[in-house]
């Protein structure tokens, strides 16, 4: 299932 | 946390020592374009709204504060300093910020995945790292001498763009699948836009030559 992009990047 | 991420976040980190080094020890921000560097401060900003309300590891943190760091003191160092600031080229660097600016802020308005200030913010900031090089692309073009520290600074930020994208794919098959065709999209734009650099980087280097990129 997708879900929201988690904002783990720089 | 894979290699790509890693060794992404590590080119993109030597890239700014790089900037760092040339305009600290040399005293010389010739060949860099303010523009660029104000719109990177403006992205990191942005982006890191987040960064005293959503702890994601010390590592995470720790990167964004010397990220926010390096891109406000090297704006600083090109307006303020007494000795750098004479090495900028301001005739030459002529690009417009509000021509990336306000269309990356329409875009993030109009196209993000949740419509809240936070959100927008992050995905304005995306858009706009996308584009932010082009003016000091513009600014190596019409450089007829581009050093050394310049060409690297350049082509490590590219670097950067261009494992995260092997990154993106390294997570799309381990992990679980989530939402993420606009870091995909702003990302790839990014990449593209030092396809052309990259080219010229890498004949200069084949050749042995002095980097110059045709007008």
């Amino acid at each position: 299932k997708k879900q929201p992009q988690p904002h783990d990047e720089l | 946390m894979n290699i790509f991420r890693l060794a992404g976040d590590m080119t993109h980190l030597f890239s700014v020592l790089v900037l760092l080094l040339k305009i600290h020890t040399i005293k010389s921000c010739a060949g860099i374009s303010l523009k660029t560097q104000e719109l990177y401060a403006l992205v990191f900003t942005t982006r890191y709204l987040d960064i005293f309300t959503d702890f994601i590891s010390l590592y995470n943190t720790v990167m964004k504060l010397i990220f926010l760091g390096s891109s406000f003191s090297i704006v600083w160092y090109i307006r303020r300093h007494k000795i750098v600031r004479r090495s900028y080229d301001k005739d030459q660097d002529t690009f417009r910020h509000y021509f990336l600016v306000i269309p990356c802020l329409v875009l993030a308005v109009f196209i993000n995945h949740k419509f809240t200030f936070k959100e927008v913010m992050w995905t304005f900031s995306l858009y706009l790292e996308a584009v932010a090089i082009l003016p000091q692309l513009v600014l190596l073009q019409r450089t007829r001498n581009i050093d050394n520290l310049t060409g690297q600074y350049v082509f490590l930020l590219g670097a950067y763009r261009a494992l995260y994208i092997l990154n993106w794919i390294y997570r799309h098959f381990t992990e679980p699948h989530y939402v993420h065709w606009i870091t995909w999209i702003a990302g790839v734009v990014q990449t593209l836009l030092y396809a052309d650099f990259f080219y010229y980087y890498f004949q200069s280097w084949k050749n042995n030559e002095k980097l110059q990129l045709p007008a």
